[in-house]
């Protein structure tokens, strides 16, 4: 198990480092395993106890304490580890309810664009719930949701027309 | 082996039986405020096995059943199925024999949650291993909730090290 | 105090089931002062020790717990609670960190409006950061915050026309 | 009495020094993600003496002044202030004989914070009290925070009853 998680690591390491320079369009990330302190004050050196690190720099950035990235900048760190688990066990399905929410458009194109491509690479299916234009038009077919009778759900098939449509009613 | 539609029926707003088809490539769910967008999110969870209330935003499992509006009765049952395509028979073993097959969730007012996978009754935790096999389920880093995604970043080393064995 | 704070109370219960209806275009809400149970197992009637408790119903909706709402109907009860405690006692500046983030656009619209309305009555002074076309269309003035330098921030004042070129581009 | 002018230097990325003015009606703030536009919302709550660490989303108080870039040193030294306006002389007694003034905080690293009101140094507890005997400050429901509005409804029904309290 210890040696499955230690190539595990270096598989999604390499994955993340790429994937944060794709996302962001330069900058540096890297992962690091370190040992935990444990409850009795004992450094537990045990690869399957100890804590997962992310260090992140925006392009031009000094490399800073991940809670001082803005809103945005930490979704899409969020998103670059995501994928980069992803692609190391592709799951059959990957489902993201309005994490676009924070984005600002040039970051909702970068992230369109690599869910485009893992989605072929790999074959995971995507569910996106999402209120962005932008997002919208890039995806491959859009289903609404509509509430016809107030407090009932139907699902329904939509172009992208009558999504915007949708997007405009409520 | 892949994850193909997810019917429901009586679950949180989706009081009449609904199909959704999860096809290859991206599929954008979209609506106003309040319509059900997460509900359905969350019906694919809760067919995993989710036996967390609070990650369905309910203070107990019962309020994933219809409970009515201004004009409707609530609902006593809900039930939610998935049906899993395996041409390839690449499934755990116990259900590899099956070319496709239904998993199914089901719950009575005050009588907790029944599982079925290709008909046969199980229990809740051989869902939940059945989805932890095939690198998904409740707990996978891959099925991020409304306003979560964050939290990947927000959480502790030791918690985000969880999703590394997702990928191992 | 604590008639002040029953007097309170009653007035930002007035306040708040106008604003949620006219957030929601209708439904009704209102909110409840109710004794907590102490760490000893007592009741506890004083109201400076109670909890405050927040009914909502969307229109057409049965009356149910908060946390079953939507990400964006709790954005808009808990809009129409603040509004209602700056109408009982006007702060001199109100500043909203992109509020409107879970919104659809005829949600961000009645936001806008509601804005619109008590900046003019009670004179308080609004903040607002976006990522809305909406949102920045409906604002009395716009500052774009840029950086021009990699990790240096200016702050410039902008036109609508300007602020839209500044979303697309990061 | 109204807030007019917020001026910042060393401020988190306002290395420069940087004159906000707050004007009546609606401001709106623009801008890419990772900018600056929570960094100047957490100034003007800074200068209202926060003292909570993680409220600026730092891990000590010294995070808020500039850390430097791959091209520019760090400093250390921030400032930021805050222009009051009291025509109507409506400021709480101890400062209502100016008709305005300016309300300072300076950091220094690993030498912690000094506080100005009106040109005189004054303790952090006075400058959190002007505040709140005004409506106002760090801890006021005003001041709503990036991802925060959603947390007003989710708060215990114990912390939700300080927001009364503004407003008695
Ligand atoms: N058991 C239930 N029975 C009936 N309705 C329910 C039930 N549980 C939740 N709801 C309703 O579902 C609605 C919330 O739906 P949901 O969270 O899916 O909206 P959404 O489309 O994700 O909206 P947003 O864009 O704001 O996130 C609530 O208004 C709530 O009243
Ligand atoms: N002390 C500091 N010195 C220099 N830069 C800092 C400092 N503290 C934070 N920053 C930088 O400020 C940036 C974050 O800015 P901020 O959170 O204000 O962005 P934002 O405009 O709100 O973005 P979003 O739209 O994504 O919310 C980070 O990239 C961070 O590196
Ligand atoms: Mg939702
Ligand atoms: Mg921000």
């Amino acid at each position: 198990a210890r040696e499955r998680l230690r190539e595990a690591f270096t598989k999604v390491d390499g994955h993340f480092q790429d994937l944060f320079q794709r996302l962001f369009g330069g900058g540096r990330a890297h992962l690091t395993l370190s040992p935990v302190m444990g409850a009795d004050g004992q450094v537990n050196d045990d690869p399957l106890e100890a804590g997962l690190d992310v260090m992140a720099s925006p392009p031009g950035k000094k490399l800073q304490s991940l809670t001082l990235l803005s809103g945005g900048e930490q979704a899409m760190t969020a998103l670059a580890l995501l994928f980069a688990v992803f692609l190391t066990n592709p799951a059959p399905i990957c489902v993201m309810d309005e994490v676009d929410a924070p984005l600002d458009d040039a970051n909702v194109d970068r992230f369109c664009k690599l869910l485009d491509e893992i989605g072929r690479s790999s074959g995971v299916r995507f569910i996106v719930v999402t209120h962005h234009r932008l997002t919208m038009s890039k995806m491959d077919r859009l289903f609404g949701v509509t509430m016809a009778e107030r407090g009932i759900s139907t699902l329904v098939s939509v172009d992208l027309r009558s999504a915007e449509r949708l997007r405009a009613t409520a | 082996m892949q994850f193909v539609k997810l019917r429901l029926s009586g679950f949180k707003s989706f009081v009449e039986p609904t199909e959704f088809a999860i096809e290859p490539g991206l599929t954008g769910i979209v609506g106003p405020n309040g319509c059900g967008k997460s509900n359905l999110v969350e019906a694919l969870r809760w067919v995993m096995g989710e036996n967390r209330v609070k990650a369905l935003r309910g203070g107990e499992m019962d309020d994933v059943i219809f409970a009515g509006t201004s004009s409707r009765p609530a609902r006593n049952v809900a039930e939610v199925s998935l049906l899993v395509e395996n041409p390839l028979h690449k499934a755990p073993a116990a259900y590899n024999d099956m070319a496709d097959f239904d998993i199914v969730r089901r719950i009575e007012r005050e009588k907790g949650s029944a599982y079925r996978i290709g008909g046969r009754e199980v229990r809740a935790r051989d869902v939940q291993l059945f989805f932890q096999d095939v690198g998904s389920g409740a707990h996978s880093p891959s099925l991020v909730s409304q306003g979560r995604i964050g939290a990947i970043i927000q959480a502790k080393p030791t918690e985000r090290r969880q999703i590394l064995e997702e990928a191992a």
